[in-house]
């Protein structure tokens, strides 16, 4: 038997709002230590990763293993109806063909049950090397999501480039060129609108900004992003999810291989 | 021009 509830159920909803239209088809695997999910786009360029821990949820139960593979989009569908104060739970038996999804919305007596059909999917999985990334920038999700959405009305990628005085974004396309330049911020006031930069070399990568947009379809997740970068190895970027008392329960990955010179 | 790399050369099928 698995069955995982979050009352904060806003959680899954946006989780799958920032996953579906990346990748189409997924497996989550479920264990005793919480539910994970890793895929890569069909063009291999991107891979998404999602953890989220049992103790992220208000009741967790997982008697074995299990592997769940669906359909995303049809997922997110159908989460997309619940509320967003709705409470979520996940349910499936121990040879599950489908999941039940049950939505309760907080204040009223009535409980909605969706069942989805569940996939073999033949799941590749990739081993991601530990790296020790040469610069990591933290900065406010809501200011990444810009740099990418407004780059890329100009061009088709964005170059980053990492030194000592700062961080700087740039593309350039048939109209022109644009460039973004974050400086560390000094003050610790708001931690959430804060710019951190640790360079321990500096660095000039480019990549899709297509991909990019998609990533910052997470912005709702998490008020800081972080990313990570070095010399021609992929881009992460990640959301780091938490709790009502700002434990971290979970996170959602995004690894994005470089555009290099021919 | 620049190439679009694929994961695939950097992360081993496990």
């Amino acid at each position: 038997m698995f069955e995982a509830r979050m009352v904060r159920g806003f959680i899954i909803k946006r989780i799958l709002e920032a996953i579906k239209d990346l990748v189409s088809e997924a497996s989550w695997d479920c264990s005793t230590s919480g539910m994970s999910l890793q895929a890569m786009d069909t063009s291999h360029v991107s891979l998404v990763s999602v953890s989220l821990k049992a103790d992220g949820f208000d009741k967790y139960r997982c008697d074995r293993n299990l592997t769940l593979g669906m359909n995303l989009a049809s997922l997110a569908q159908i989460v997309k109806a619940a509320g967003n104060d709705d409470v979520i739970t996940i349910k499936a038996p121990d040879d599950a063909d489908k999941i039940t999804l049950i939505f309760e919305p907080k204040s009223e007596t009535e409980t909605w049950e969706y069942e989805i059909k569940l996939m073999n999917l033949d799941s590749e999985y990739l081993g991601i090397p530990e790296t020790d990334y040469s610069v990591k920038i933290n900065l406010p999700s809501h200011k990444f999501q810009r740099i990418c959405r407004d780059l890329s009305q100009i061009g088709d990628s964005v170059t980053i480039s990492a030194a000592k005085d700062g961080v700087r974004f740039s593309t350039t396309g048939d109209l022109g060129s644009g460039n973004v330049k974050l400086n560390q911020t000094a003050s610790a006031d708001k931690p959430d609108e804060a710019v951190t930069i640790k360079i321990e070399e500096p660095i000039i990568l480019s990549f899709a900004l297509k991909y990019l947009n998609h990533f910052a379809r997470a912005t709702a997740l998490s008020p800081q992003v972080s990313l990570s970068l070095s010399k021609d190895v992929p881009l992460v970027v990640e959301y780091v999810i938490h709790d009502d008392d700002d434990d971290e329960i979970g996170y959602i990955r995004y690894y994005l291989a470089p555009k290099i010179e021919e | 021009d620049k190439k679009q790399m694929k994961l695939d050369k950097f992360f081993k099928k496990s």
